[in-house]
């Protein structure tokens, strides 16, 4: 992790249900590739990290320090998938659930 | 319908369908999640669609929720009547479409007739013997809701014509299970009846029918959705007392204690010793020495009694201005 790049990037996160103690009652998957985002998001953004309007109005006024306390934009998920879970309901039914937001494709500043 | 495979073949489905894509392996902890005996037909069905969906992002029916409802069987009249408790579906779950998934067998002739007909035999008897008309087999279906004792209300009735082989078939209930729903009436059962001499009550078997909702949960979109349907503590409470709620358990011994802050902490002087600038008046000002002795002051060790009575001369002699020597040190002294 220590050599990830300082820009606001996708980095790599795989869930176990396990660790989180769901994993009693979620048949499948087991784990998924999560991901996660981080990095900075400070004057100047390059264009990888696809600045809103905003973000990018708001780090150059921070940039500039014409108002005090303005903090960079921040490095979220911008593009991301679903993920189908098989689990038990409370009446041990099996129920198959497609959950959107699951995992990250891209991260952006905003 | 769905062309069931023989049990073993079946089963077989099973392990080749409990493979998840995701981490390569059967599913073994998957199927150790389903329970032993509950790697039933419904579960392999759902895997199935579970697969399908991972692999080809197939929306399931359309929607984005597949329930299942395994079927609780009981006898009513001798007869054998399929109970299934649709209460776990979420207010959020608009229903797309039912189905009725139940395992049937072609009728089965008298045994003398086996025995005298050959496949396929020349003589006149086994065309005397040919079969009569297949006996109808109706599927009824009724609702009602929580602890009633009636039969509940009649939602409907399909003639079944019996298969040429065993196999599962699969029936459209959605129009059923939407008009039990909008009653309140989550609790459905069904029945086959058909007009042939009872056969008797099956065993629940792995061939107990069950029922699939596909619907679109309109909640699913909403911050946090997983949690509201996989966020448990206790997955099975039902049953077993709460582990934690152990009735002997005391009231918890540690007293809680809230930090009451003495007054508006602004600074660190201690309180009552408050120093105010010299011009204020009839203000007693203290230096600051004076206050605050040196934080370093060593503790001196208690002195034992005989010293103490030592160390009392001493301070009687102290008080006199002129030290005393033992002679040596004069004589030193002298000299230098």
């Amino acid at each position: 992790q220590w050599d990830e790049p300082r820009v606001c990037s996708r980095r790599y996160l795989k869930v176990d249900f396990a660790d989180i103690g769901w994993n009693e009652w979620i048949i499948s998957p087991k784990s998924f590739d999560a991901y996660y985002c981080a990095g900075a998001c400070e004057f100047p953004m390059p264009k990888i990290v696809r600045p809103s309007n905003h973000a990018t109005i708001q780090s150059i006024v921070r940039a500039v320090g014409i108002v005090p306390g303005i903090p960079e934009p921040c490095c979220v998920p911008d593009k991301m998938n679903s993920l189908g879970v098989l689990f038990l309901d409370e009446n041990r039914n099996v129920v198959l659930k497609v959950y959107p937001n699951m995992s990250v494709e891209t991260c952006a500043c905003r | 319908s769905h062309t069931a495979p023989a049990w073993s073949a079946q089963s077989a489905a099973a392990d080749g369908l409990l493979r998840d894509k995701h981490s390569q392996r059967p599913l073994g902890d998957g199927a150790a999640t389903l329970g032993p005996g509950a790697q039933d037909m419904v579960a392999v069905h759902m895997i199935r669609l579970y697969e399908k969906y991972s692999r080809r992002g197939a929306r399931p029916g359309g929607g984005n929720t597949v329930r299942s409802f395994r079927a609780k069987l009981e006898v009513v009249n001798q007869k054998a009547v399929y109970f299934f408790n649709l209460t776990s579906m979420q207010d959020s779950e608009m229903i797309l479409t039912a189905t009725f998934h139940f395992y049937s067998e072609p009728l089965r002739w008298p045994r003398a007739r086996e025995m005298l007909c050959k496949p396929r035999a020349k003589n006149a008897s086994c065309r005397l013997l040919s079969p009569g008309p297949p006996v109808r087999q109706h599927l009824l279906f009724r609702s009602l809701s929580q602890n009633t004792a009636t039969q509940g209300l009649l939602r409907g009735a399909m003639a079944v014509a019996p298969p040429p082989r065993a196999l599962w078939q699969a029936k459209d209930i959605s129009h059923i299970v939407k008009a039990a729903r909008r009653d309140g009436e989550l609790l459905l059962s069904a029945q086959l009846d058909s007009e042939e001499r009872d056969p008797g009550v099956p065993s629940s078997s792995p061939h107990a029918p069950y029922i699939l909702i596909y619907a679109n949960d309109l909640a699913i979109s909403e911050p946090n959705s997983v949690a509201v349907t996989l966020q448990r503590y206790d997955p099975f409470p039902a049953g077993d007392p709460e582990p934690r709620a152990a009735p002997n358990i005391s009231a918890d011994p540690r007293v809680r204690r809230a930090a009451q802050a003495t007054g508006p902490l602004q600074d660190n002087e201690l309180p009552g010793l408050d120093e105010r600038p010299a011009h204020a008046p009839h203000v007693q000002h203290y230096h600051k020495h004076e206050l605050w002795p040196s934080p370093f002051r060593a503790l001196k060790p208690r002195p034992g009694r005989k010293d103490r009575r030592r160390k009392d001369q001493d301070m009687f002699m102290a008080s006199s201005q002129v030290l005393d020597f033992d002679e040596k040190t004069m004589q030193k002294a002298r000299r230098k």
